[in-house]
C-alpha cells in the first residue's frame, strides 16, 4: 500500500432500477434521490467512505467521498 | 471517490481499500423498501490495482469479486457475464462484470430513453511530475479542502474540460484531489493520487453519440494535457457506435501511441472497448 494509504485504481459500480410507480421513475419522479441522507451515509459507512462535499441539479445528486 | 444518485440509477466509484461491493445489499433494500424500485442491471468495472496485495477480500482477485457479486444480486438478473479484457501490458487489464434482467446488448435503464449515451472511463499512471505537483497542498497556505480543491480545479485547467459543468471539488491533505462535474443529466469525475512513484489519475464522463463529433476529441486532448501520463487506458462503453475510434485520433497527436485494443459485448452494457496507450519515448 502506498505510504499515503491511497490505491489509485478505483472500483466502480453502476446499478439501474425500474419501478411501476411513475412518481418514482425516470424524469417524472425523484426516485432514489428521495432516499434520506442518513440512509446513504449508512451505506457509505459499509463501503468505508464518508461524504466530504456535495452538489446537485434538477437531474441528479453528486457527492465527493473521502478516500 | 464519488457517488452519483439519479432517480433510477446509482454510481459509486471508490479508491483505496474501500469495500465498494458491500454497498449492494443495503442499496437494494433501500431502493425496494423505501422507493419501490427493482434492480434491472448492474455493471462493475475496475483496472489492475497498483497495490493488489493491500486489497481486502473479495478484491484479492476478480474471481472472488464475481462470486460476491453473483451472490449479492437477485436471481432476476439472470443474464450475467464477467471478463478480464487484456492488453499487451501485463499490468493493464480491464475487469468487467455485468448482469441484467434482459438478454440484450443495449444499455437498459438510461434516463434519456434514447440509448445514445456512452461512458468513457480513463485511467492514467506515471503522471508528469511537474503537473502532478499541482495536486499537493501548499505547505504554508491555510485553507480547507473545499477552497484548495477550487484552486486546483482552476490552476490545472480542469475547469476548462467542460466549461458548462458545475464542479464540486475537494483537495485532500497533504495531497490528492477529487471532483464531480454535473452538466444537465450528465456527470463527470476526476480522482488524482499525485505521489511520485505511484501517481494516478482517472477521468470519467458521459457523452452522447448525438453530440458534436469533436466534443469527445476535445475532452480527451484536454485531459491528456492536464496530466501528461506515460500510460493511459480508455474504456468506452456504448450500445453500438464507433465512438471508440475517435480516441486514438485524439490522443496520438499528443505523444501517446495505441498499444492494444480489446472489444467485448456485455448484457445491458453493450460494447466495451478497452484501449491502452503509452507515451512515445
Amino acid at each position: 500500500m502506498a505510504v499515503s494509504g491511497f490505491e489509485g485504481f478505483e472500483k466502480r459500480l453502476e446499478l439501474h432500477f425500474s419501478g411501476d410507480d411513475p412518481k418514482n421513475v425516470g424524469s417524472l419522479g425523484l426516485g432514489l434521490r428521495l432516499l434520506d441522507f442518513e440512509s446513504l451515509q449508512q451505506v457509505l459507512h459499509a463501503v468505508q467512505c464518508t461524504v466530504v462535499s456535495a452538489v446537485a441539479n434538477q437531474h441528479f445528486d453528486a457527492y465527493v467521498l473521502s478516500e | 471517490s464519488s457517488l452519483f444518485v439519479y432517480p433510477t440509477k446509482i454510481i459509486i466509484k471508490t479508491c483505496g481499500t474501500t469495500q465498494l461491493l458491500k454497498s449492494i445489499p443495503p442499496l437494494l433494500r433501500l431502493a425496494s423498501l423505501d422507493r419501490g424500485l427493482t434492480l434491472i442491471s448492474c455493471r462493475y468495472t475496475r483496472g489492475n490495482f497498483i497495490f493488489p496485495s493491500a486489497q481486502p477480500f473479495p478484491y484479492t482477485n476478480f474471481q472472488n469479486e464475481v462470486v460476491y457479486l453473483e451472490e449479492s444480486l437477485p436471481a432476476t438478473l439472470c443474464y450475467r457475464k464477467a471478463n478480464v479484457m487484456p492488453s499487451k501490458t501485463p499490468s493493464h487489464a480491464w475487469h468487467v462484470f455485468t448482469a441484467s434482467t434482459q438478454n440484450t446488448t443495449c444499455r437498459v435503464g438510461e434516463d434519456d430513453n434514447d440509448g445514445g449515451l456512452f461512458t468513457l472511463e480513463i485511467c492514467m499512471t506515471e503522471l508528469d511530475r511537474d503537473l502532478a505537483r499541482n495536486f499537493f497542498l501548499r505547505p504554508s497556505a491555510k485553507y480547507d479542502g473545499d477552497s484548495a480543491g477550487k484552486e486546483m480545479t482552476a490552476v490545472t485547467g480542469i475547469s476548462e474540460i467542460n466549461p458548462r459543468a458545475l464542479i464540486c471539488d475537494f483537495a485532500f491533505d497533504p495531497c490528492g484531489y477529487s471532483m464531480n462535474g454535473i452538466d444537465g443529466d450528465r456527470h463527470s469525475t476526476i480522482h488524482v493520487t499525485p505521489e511520485d512513484g505511484y501517481s494516478y489519475a482517472s477521468f470519467e464522463c458521459v457523452g452522447s453519440v448525438y453530440d458534436d463529433r469533436d466534443d469527445v476529441v476535445r475532452v480527451l486532448k484536454k485531459v491528456v494535457q492536464i496530466f501528461r501520463p506515460a500510460t493511459m487506458s480508455v474504456s468506452t462503453t456504448c450500445a453500438s457506435h464507433e465512438v471508440w475510434t475517435r480516441v486514438a485520433g485524439a490522443v496520438e497527436p499528443l505523444g501517446l501511441k495505441c498499444r492494444s485494443c480489446a472489444v467485448d459485448e456485455f448484457p445491458a452494457a453493450g460494447n466495451v472497448v478497452y484501449q491502452t496507450f503509452m507515451a512515445r519515448r
